[in-house]
């Protein structure tokens, strides 16, 4: 895998850049929570670009950030199965 | 507020094309 640099970074579309980021998420996502590790990288990648390598280069920060995501992930499934009750 | 909001959270798959939020409401 080619190390990621800010020349590579602004030389990609948006969507390029998340995508680049997401492949370098994801393994460490899985080592946080593997069950939820494509959720929880989808939530990552709605952060803007700098605050995702902020993530990157911290894993404390990931690890808080990923936390946060499964909260807001327990939330909307809460949501969810109240709406399905109806 | 068309419903689209349970797709949320779009999942990340290695290998699979990034989509994103398309067609998510925030």
């Amino acid at each position: 895998q080619e190390p990621l640099t800010i020349s590579l970074l602004v030389s990609a579309s948006p969507h390029e850049q998340k995508q680049m980021l997401g492949v370098r998420l994801f393994p460490l996502v899985q080592i946080i929570d593997k069950k939820l590790a494509e959720k929880i990288t989808g939530i990552l990648l709605e952060f803007d670009t700098s605050e995702i390598i902020y993530m990157l280069e911290s894993p404390e920060l990931l690890r808080t950030m990923a936390n946060k995501a499964v909260t807001l992930l327990q939330g909307h499934q809460v949501q969810e199965v109240s709406m399905n009750s109806f | 507020s068309n419903g689209s909001s349970i797709n949320w959270p779009p999942e990340f798959h290695p290998g699979v094309p990034w989509k994103g939020l398309q067609n998510i409401d925030p």
